[in-house]
């Protein structure tokens, strides 16, 4: 390919791809669905809201920073595990993980969402938007709940889930990357594969559709996410140079 | 290569916390 039309890719070959992702993001997704049907769905308590509610904001932002530190991890571990993906050169795996890991915490959230209550696993329970108020960032958060619920709303398979945080990670258009070509042919290929796999289960057409606005949905969010850490940073430039883990640091330049 | 000194770390190491 030349980076204009689509590689040709076997049956075989997309098959493949489907099974390495499919098992790459099931041996990372942090909580397997049995035990999130073992955690029984438990709400936090009026009480233990307003804990949360009542912490220090710059204690809020910490434990947060944690929560999505560990999630991230697990993310790198997924992008370790795909197809080509530690092939590309050092830079490019840097630059793809830095833009992409946080996007694929936002499409992993669906799989810890309770639509129905509006609440996200978090913390040990399942917690509300409110819980999250100490945080003062109540326009970010309302974001991120109303995109897992839309996310949740499409009711992906696991596999469909696989390659879509896949085909998110894997973004061509992302700057300053070294090979661009390459990331582009390995993102074309996977999104090929989220296709097959669509056809195979049978989806209705729109469906892509969906998946490709949710990309931009992402890219809103995390860049509201750093817009709300350097509001943060500029009034408590200590507490983040001190307390919150160094990948996060890494990651969204604090 | 400083700058990303942990993720270069977790991207180099065949254990992670996944497999810990």
């Amino acid at each position: 390919s030349n980076g204009d039309s689509p590689p040709t890719v076997s049956m075989a070959e997309l098959d493949h791809l489907v099974q390495i992702i499919s098992k790459s993001h099931l041996e990372t997704c942090q909580y397997l669905r049995e035990e999130l049907q073992q955690m029984s769905w438990q709400n936090f308590l009026q009480d233990e809201v307003e804990r949360y509610q009542s912490k220090p904001r710059e204690v809020m932002w910490q434990l947060c920073a944690v929560k999505i530190t560990e999630a991230i991890q697990y993310v790198v571990e997924f992008a370790k595990r795909i197809d080509g993906f530690m092939d590309l050169c050092q830079n490019d795996q840097i630059v793809l993980l830095k833009a992409g890991s946080l996007e694929v915490v936002f499409v992993r959230m669906c799989r810890v969402f309770d639509s129905q209550n509006n609440t996200v696993y978090f913390d040990g329970k399942f917690a509300g938007p409110d819980v999250f108020k100490a945080l003062g960032c109540d326009d970010l958060i309302t974001s991120v709940f109303d995109f897992a619920k839309s996310m949740c709303s499409l009711h992906l398979t696991e596999d469909e889930l696989a390659l879509f945080s896949a085909f998110v990670l894997l973004s061509a258009d992302r700057s300053w990357l070294q090979e661009k070509l390459q990331v582009e042919k390995l993102q074309q290929k996977i999104q090929l594969a989220l296709q097959h796999v669509l056809q195979k289960n049978q989806r209705e057409d729109g469906v892509l559709n969906k998946l490709r606005c949710k990309v931009s949905a992402l890219r809103s969010l995390c860049s509201r996410h750093t817009e709300k850490l350097s509001a943060f940073r500029a009034i408590y430039p200590d507490i983040v140079r001190t307390h919150f883990p160094p990948l996060y640091k890494e990651l969204f330049g604090a | 290569k400083e700058k990303h000194k942990i993720l270069h770390q977790l991207l180099q190491n065949s254990t992670s916390p996944v497999d810990l």
